[in-house]
């Protein structure tokens, strides 16, 4: 059953969510 | 165990957007990132509604890492 609705458009807006995340995360202060 | 780091970060990040506390995140919430984050707010509705797999306009905690979870499995796929 497919939870997740992950569509090819949306995906690239999920990783630059997600990166963007990481980057807050790991980023300078 | 790269589960377990897949979880606490999923975790990490979920509490990076429920800023109250509140086990949930809303569309509310998600806005709110856009001063931290380099999307825009149509992005941020994007992203909301692929994580919100039932649809309620409540995002759980095992939501959000499931949909982290595809996120890194993507990254690592390729």
């Amino acid at each position: 059953n497919p939870q997740f609705r992950s569509t090819a458009a949306n995906e690239g807006v999920l990783a630059n969510f997600f990166n963007s995340l990481l980057s807050k995360k790991t980023g300078s202060p | 165990d790269g589960q377990q780091v897949m979880l606490e970060k999923g975790h990490e990040f979920f509490q990076i957007c429920d800023t109250e506390n509140k086990g949930y995140i809303t569309r509310m919430d998600m806005q709110r990132l856009q001063r931290g984050l380099s999307l825009s707010p149509q992005e941020l509705e994007k992203v909301f509604d692929s994580l919100d797999a039932d649809g309620n306009g409540f995002l759980t905690l095992e939501e959000f890492t499931t949909g982290f979870s595809a996120f890194v499995l993507t990254q690592t796929h390729v």
